[in-house]
């Protein structure tokens, strides 16, 4: 996944992702694309969940998924996960969750929690932050106002060096894929140098639905296994969702 | 050939918005769920409408599960033992998956499965 959240000279905040899954689940080699990204595909929906007859949050996801990948919760903040592996990954929070340790949360149904119970970008920085998790993840936030922004490393049980928007130190974006933001990506998997050469090259004033996406097309952020791009901007409670294909020549991840 | 070879990038796009063209492959279609419903029946419209889409892609799992233990007994598992850990998850989740596998016709373990696909792949 490649997740970017980016503030223009106004202050206006941007947020955007390409949802990629499906790595090494069975290769078409006919089609040359991955048989689980594909069959995702038709199951992509935007969801309005409301109650009392009004808008609670906004998301994009899979039909028949409960939880939460991708949404917005209008005029406060944005939200997106992308997958943290780890060898302290989430088969032993299951394994801890059938012996009874259940006081972690999954990582879906936080997102979700979140986006329904949380009233500003704070409130759920810090439930983001602090909730024990069954798996590691980076949860991308961006808020409503100027400098809310950051990037939520979590391992299972604690929080690691969060990353915010700075623009005094010229920050103006965060981009995050797969990787802690303290290291290098894998270099066989390097969609950040990429992104962010496009991010740099688009610069602060020109950011808007238009150049985000044009960055999330940039092969190989966008890759054989996207499955959707999804751009949000909060402050207009505006959420687009696009199914995504990558022809050859592309890169398998 | 040699473009497969990491790291392949290309220059920056532009003017790819509105979307169109080969990397776009479809809008998305708005559906609403009403957090007044009980949790049950909140997936039920939208589960219906998507009943076929879900089952094609639990068949592709099924299928490259089969691949890696043929006798089928990874699929067994997941019907017989990930229902009971749907028991397990907090409300109104539970509620929600068992909606979720009455209105798709896709049996509730396999449902599990996919909820729980992000939690299983971290590795």
């Amino acid at each position: 996944c490649t997740s970017v959240v980016a503030e223009d000279s106004n202050g206006n905040l941007i947020h955007g992702r390409n949802l990629d899954f499906g790595l090494f689940m069975g290769w078409d080699m006919k089609n040359k694309s991955w048989q689980i990204t594909e069959q995702l595909k038709p199951l992509v929906v935007n969801i309005d969940f409301r109650r009392s007859n009004h808008t609670v949050f906004k998301s994009t996801g899979f039909a028949g998924y409960a939880g939460m990948l991708t949404g917005m919760k209008p005029h406060s903040f944005s939200l997106t996960i992308n997958e943290r592996f780890s060898m302290d990954g989430g088969y032993i929070g299951i394994i801890e969750w059938l012996l009874h340790h259940r006081d972690a949360m999954w990582m879906g149904f936080l997102t979700r929690t979140v986006l329904e119970n949380a009233t500003s970008y704070e409130e759920a920085r810090s439930l983001l932050s602090q909730t024990k998790l069954l798996a590691p993840a980076y949860y991308i936030l961006g808020g409503n106002q100027t400098g809310q922004g950051c990037i939520i490393t979590r391992a299972r049980t604690e929080s690691l060096k969060p990353l915010e928007l700075n623009l005094k130190q010229g920050r103006w974006y965060l981009l995050q894929t797969n990787y802690d933001h303290w290291k290098a990506p894998l270099f066989l998997d390097d969609r950040r140098t990429p992104g962010m050469k496009c991010m740099n090259q688009t610069l602060q004033p020109n950011i808007s639905f238009k150049t985000l996406y044009d960055v999330l097309s940039t092969k190989p952020v966008l890759n054989k296994l996207t499955t959707y791009t999804t751009l949000m901007e909060v402050s207009k409670g505006k959420l687009e969702s696009f199914v995504r294909d990558c022809p050859n020549p592309c890169m398998p991840w | 050939s040699t473009q497969y070879v990491p790291p392949y990038t290309e220059e920056c796009r532009t003017g790819m918005y509105p979307p169109q063209g080969p990397t776009f492959k479809g809008a998305v279609t708005w559906y609403t769920v009403d957090l007044d419903l009980p949790p049950s029946k909140r997936w039920s419209a939208l589960m219906s409408e998507k009943k076929d889409d879900i089952a094609n892609m639990i068949k592709v799992i099924k299928d490259i599960a089969d691949a890696f233990v043929p006798s089928g007994k990874l699929i067994d598992f997941v019907d017989k033992v990930l229902p009971l850990i749907v028991d397990t998850l907090p409300y109104p989740y539970d509620e929600e998956l068992k909606g979720i596998a009455s209105a798709s016709g896709v049996p509730l373990g396999e449902i599990a499965l996919f909820n729980l696909f992000y939690e299983v792949f971290t590795v």
